[in-house]
């Protein structure tokens, strides 16, 4: 990538606890116009991966944009990842760095 | 309780 173009990474988060355990701010008409990440919570799935840090910005959940997406919007969308079981994980696509993509 | 300010929505899953 270019110098100004910024990197995700795809995670995939096996569903390996009962919770995801992370926490989520902005969307869509905030300051934090994708949702950031702000807590890894120690126990849940997120944490048991090992591969989502806080401050990561989450682009998609399993190949779904949430550009545009309000933070309730988003939220339900994550959850529902979660929830489903047509998969035993969630895929998630982050970066590291706070842009409006 | 006032309405929560939009911006400081955080959400546990």
């Amino acid at each position: 990538p270019g110098l100004l173009e910024p990197t995700s990474t795809l995670v995939r988060v096996p569903k390996s606890a009962s919770t995801l355990g992370i926490a989520i701010e902005g969307g869509a008409n905030t300051r934090q116009p994708l949702p950031r990440i702000v807590t890894i919570q120690r126990g849940g799935s997120a944490h048991n991966c090992g591969q989502l840090k806080v401050g990561q910005i989450i682009l998609e959940v399993n190949g779904v944009s949430l550009r545009g997406r309000e933070h309730r919007d988003a939220a339900r969308l994550i959850a529902e990842a979660f929830k489903t079981k047509e998969r035993d994980h969630v895929d998630f696509l982050v970066t590291e760095f706070n842009v409006a993509l | 309780s006032p309405p929560k300010d939009y911006e400081d929505e955080v959400t546990f899953f």
